[in-house]
């Protein structure tokens, strides 16, 4: 999932 | 109710002033769009009641297999009170031309397509915030964790289809079949759109920003 640390980032933010 | 309440702002692709008209300029827009509208759609999918109780997992392996389709239905929806135009964004529309130049005449006679399909059912915006939230959730990733929630996510959306039909549309009982296949043809169009752009990548001509990027390999 290290490739796909954007689209992890955003789902994990709470907006 | 939730979903036409989630249903995101309008969006404007804004073409670079100081850039010379060209297909590499046409693209580089396009590109750029569907990056911002990725952070939309992210932020959208939290929204669709019961997508936020899916593991992390989960909720990255839909929106990894769906967001070509869920990026074309929009297109497809804002296209429909034009002829022969695909409304990109609301400053962006392009025609048959501007697609043929741009590389873009396959993916444009198969979203016009799927225009064609939901201008005869004359689809309205419950129906269409109801597929796109249903692509998410019918992606067929082959990563998923809990099959079991995302069927139940499937269901709860299925139902809110159904409901709305058989209170609206009384008069065609297979009005919600008729939408649902129309799917098949969205995940052919998103299918060839994703390897049309993953070529575009491999060439390297069109700067793409790193979320969509980052979707493009995960879908390949």
């Amino acid at each position: 999932k290290e490739k796909h640390k954007i689209l992890h980032r955003l789902l994990q933010n709470s907006t | 109710s939730h979903l036409l309440v989630a249903e995101p702002e309008k969006i404007y692709a804004m073409p670079d002033p100081t850039m010379p008209e060209s297909d590499i300029k046409a693209l580089t827009t396009l590109c750029d769009l569907a990056d911002r509208e990725l952070v939309v759609i992210i932020g959208w999918a939290k929204h669709i009641p019961g997508f936020s109780s899916l593991s992390l997992g989960d909720q990255m392996s839909l929106l990894q297999s769906a967001w070509m389709e869920i990026l074309i239905l929009s297109i497809v929806f804002r296209s429909l009170p034009y002829e022969d135009e695909l409304v990109y964004a609301e400053d962006y529309v392009m025609d048959e031309e501007h697609s043929r130049l741009t590389g873009l005449l396959d993916l444009y006679v198969s979203i016009l397509q799927l225009v064609r399909k939901y201008k005869k059912l004359k689809v309205e915006k419950e129906e269409f915030v109801t597929l796109k939230a249903i692509a998410l959730a019918n992606s067929d990733s082959m990563h998923i964790e809990d099959m079991e929630a995302v069927q139940k996510l499937q269901d709860a959306l299925h139902e809110a289809l159904q409901d709305f039909e058989s209170g609206q549309h009384p008069e065609d009982p297979r009005r919600a079949g008729k939408l649902l296949m129309t799917l098949p043809l969205l995940r052919q169009t998103a299918t060839k759109a994703v390897q049309h752009f993953y070529s575009i990548k491999v060439q390297g001509k069109v700067p793409m920003h790193k979320l969509f990027l980052e979707m493009l390999e995960a879908k390949v």
